[in-house]
């Protein structure tokens, strides 16, 4: 059986609100080490990598690795019902058609629980190799969804620049053209405002916005976020969560035909 | 037209 208890609960809602516009349905994957989930859109042009670590619940038991198919609207239905303050456990059995939600409130004296039906979804595994980026960028989440938000009213498409110079946004569309220009900034005492650039070498790749505007729907999850850029591959948008795991969005670059 | 190639092109499947 599988049996995982998580006493900030708020985490699971954030995770399934930052995930459930970009892929409707999926695995999530259970084993003694964890649950994960890969999933693509429905244009397979970006892919959504979540893992949570067994160590980063409160309580984790799983005897046997199986595939969860989750449909992501109605896990999120369910978990708006679950207060910002419970404690949610989920709970199946082996090869189970069902997921038991058990939502606590903080002084114990609300229990509820749903179930939700599983699917069986065909789902294939993509490797995805641990590799270098030619630029690493961690910065403010709220900035990262600030600019995403402003240059998705401008323009469709963002080339993104890391030179020495900083990161640099810019678009263009019918009202005209926007440039936003991030440099490496350390100074404030708060680390979570840090902008840091890792630069390897120069790269600029354009993607689409609306992609990475969806993928700010992440940023109640964690202070920060991480973009990774590498010539010809797909962008990195990774947000930590906690102690329990990261979700990474994987977006591919727009090429020029 | 600028295009996008699917995630499959990039990362092989298992």
């Amino acid at each position: 059986m599988f049996e995982a208890k998580i006493s900030q609960g708020s985490v699971l809602k954030k995770l399934v609100e930052a995930l459930k516009e970009l892929v409707t349905e999926g695995n999530i994957d259970v084993s003694p080490s964890g649950m994960s989930l890969q999933a693509m859109d429905s244009s397979h042009v970006c892919l959504v990598s979540l893992v949570l670590r067994d160590d980063g619940f409160d309580h984790f038991r799983c005897d046997r690795n199986m595939p969860m198919g989750i449909h992501f609207a109605n896990f999120s239905k369910i978990l708006k019902c679950a207060g910002n303050d419970d404690a949610i456990t989920l709970k199946a059995e082996d090869n189970a058609d069902q997921l038991t939600l058990m939502f606590e409130s903080s002084n114990q004296d609300r229990i509820s629980d749903f179930d939700l039906k599983l699917m069986s979804i065909e789902s294939e595994h993509l490797g995805i190799p641990d590799q270098d980026y030619s630029a690493e960028i961690k910065m403010p989440a709220s900035e990262y969804q600030r600019i995403v938000r402003d240059l998705t009213s401008i323009g469709d498409t963002v080339l993104i620049s890391a030179t020495k110079e900083g990161i640099k946004f810019s678009t263009s569309g019918d009202v005209g053209t926007a440039n936003v220009t991030l440099r490496h900034n350390t100074t404030s005492e708060k680390q979570e405002e840090h902008t840091i650039i890792d630069l390897k070498e120069p790269v600029a790749l354009t993607f689409a916005l609306r992609y990475l505007k969806n993928f700010s729907n992440a940023t109640a999850l964690a202070p920060q976020v991480k973009l990774s850029l590498t010539k010809d591959l797909p962008i990195v948008v990774e947000y930590q969560v906690g102690e329990l795991g990261n979700i990474r969005f994987y977006l591919a670059p727009k090429i020029d035909d | 037209a600028a295009g996008q190639k699917s995630m499959t092109s990039f990362f092989a499947k298992k």
